[in-house]
């Protein structure tokens, strides 16, 4: 069976809330590792991976591997009866029907206590190859937001150059066209604000802005995010979350024929 | 002119 004990709901609120505009129903796979889900976008262009580790949690048990299919948009209504700062504990039966939430207030006695059912969800699981990347840029989430928000008002698509320069995103649409360039950059006063980027060859690729300003629904999970690219191939955007945890997102790139 | 892809181009069957 699992059992496995969140010190804050908020934690699976915010995960669940940044993947439910990409995928509406997935398995979230528990094992003595702890909890994961891989899960592509119904056009197959972007892959959500998440690991929540054993060690998030305390306690976290379980001792069989338990597939919990469940659809995000009833998670997330279940989700919305839990305080933020609520203890919340997960709880499956070895060959489950649904799955227990059960949310616990730590100042009154509150204890509240719901049920999803399950599905049967046939999941497509992709291998993702370990990849040597050319570039990686670790920046701050919210700038990322914003440059992504900002291009998307002008285009669909943006363009990530990185080079010994900086890392340049530029996009062109019917009004006109635009860029924003980073370059390295350590603040003293606050490290969240720093901008390291790791080069061994340059790189240059051409995305979606629709699912890159979705991927960035997860910048509330971290102040840090980190792109990493390699020409021809998908985008990793990643967000570290607590205990060595993880939210990514991957992205096919748009290529000339 | 690019053409959005597909990940089953990149990522295989595990």
């Amino acid at each position: 069976m699992l059992e496995a004990r969140l010190e804050q709901a908020n934690l699976l609120k915010k995960v669940v809330d940044s993947i439910t505009n990409l995928v509406q129903d997935c398995n979230f796979d528990c094992n003595d590792s702890g909890i994961a889900l891989q899960a592509m976008d119904n056009s197959h262009v972007a892959l959500v991976a998440m690991m929540l580790r054993s060690d998030a949690f305390s306690p976290f048990r379980c001792d069989r591997n338990i597939a919990l299919g469940i659809n995000l948009t009833s998670l997330t209504k279940v989700l919305r009866c839990a305080q933020n700062e609520d203890i919340l504990t997960l709880k499956a039966e070895d060959a489950p029907d649904v799955v227990n939430l059960v949310f616990e207030s730590a100042e009154s006695d509150r204890l509240s206590e719901y049920d999803i059912k399950l599905m049967d969800i046939d999941q497509e699981h992709l291998g993702i190859p370990d990849t040597e990347y050319a570039a990686s840029i670790t920046m701050p989430s919210a700038e990322f937001q914003r440059i992504t928000r900002d291009l998307l008002a002008l285009s669909e698509s943006v363009s990530i150059e990185c080079t010994k320069e900086g890392v340049k995103f530029s996009c062109q649409g019917d009004i006109g066209s635009g860029s924003v360039t980073l370059r390295s950059h350590t603040n003293v006063d606050n490290e969240d604000r720093n901008v390291s980027i790791d080069l061994s060859e340059p790189v240059s690729l051409m995305f979606s802005l629709k699912y890159l300003s979705n991927f960035c629904k997860a910048s509330g999970l971290s102040s840090r995010v980190k792109l990493s690219l390699s020409n021809e191939v998908p985008l990793l955007v990643e967000y570290a979350l607590p205990s060595n945890s993880f939210l990514r997102f991957y992205l096919a790139p748009k290529i000339g024929d | 002119v690019k053409t959005q892809q597909m990940l089953g181009k990149f990522f295989g069957a595990p």
